[in-house]
């Protein structure tokens, strides 16, 4: 007789429900009518089932976004855990969307969904990947611009993850700032 | 409580078993 362990058929357990969306820029239609769910997953296997069976990034028509957020965030500005928060932003260069865009979102998404910020993982709201023609950007959301241990922690993290060389400086913006901007630039709030 | 967390090690060979 064979004995099989629990760990043979027990999924393993993410200590949050994620949600993972889908934009795709079609003009005629309104910003939220582009913006879909496409499934939602609480354990690790789940997650791959998931990862395996979708485009990557680098694959996507330009305009279009992935995001993964916590179950009961929508990925946008107006959510209660969003509209006092911000974002450590990556901007990729146009080369580095074959070299660095789907390595850099795989990251990304075992940052969140392996809980890497310790406690203050529960300052993060969620992630989105940006496919634009004039690059690529990759940004980590978190709930509230005015907790700065957390923030700095998450970007020392997320960098270290990443291999971002100490000299190259990543920035965290909040989304007032975001939506409020004049320039092409908003300014950081924080850097790391 | 205790928060469940998972290293990328574990994470990346979790894709990999059946």
């Amino acid at each position: 007789q064979e004995i099989v362990s629990p760990e043979d058929y027990i999924k393993h357990p993410l200590q949050n429900r994620w949600a993972l969306w889908f934009f795709k820029n079609d003009k005629s239609k309104t910003w939220q009518a582009n913006l879909r769910l496409i499934s939602k997953f609480d354990t690790v296997e789940d997650f791959w089932a998931l990862y395996n069976h979708i485009q990557l990034s680098s694959n996507l028509m330009s305009g279009c976004d992935y995001c993964l957020f916590k179950d009961g965030i929508e990925p946008m500005w107006e959510d209660e855990r969003n509209k006092r928060g911000g974002r450590w932003l990556i901007t990729l260069s146009k080369q580095q969307r074959r070299a660095d865009l789907d390595r850099f979102w795989l990251e990304t998404l075992l940052c969140l969904v392996g809980e890497a910020f310790d406690d203050h993982s529960d300052d993060v709201c969620g992630a989105v990947v940006n496919v634009r023609a004039k690059g690529d950007k990759i940004s980590i959301w978190t709930t509230d611009f005015e907790n700065k241990d957390a923030i700095v922690h998450i970007g020392q993290v997320y960098k270290d993850r990443l291999g971002v060389p100490p000299k190259v400086i990543i920035g965290y913006q909040s989304h007032t700032d975001t939506a409020t901007k004049s320039g092409s630039t908003t300014k950081n709030k924080f850097v790391v | 409580g205790t928060r469940i967390i998972y290293d990328r090690k574990f994470l990346l060979d979790c894709r990999s078993s059946p």
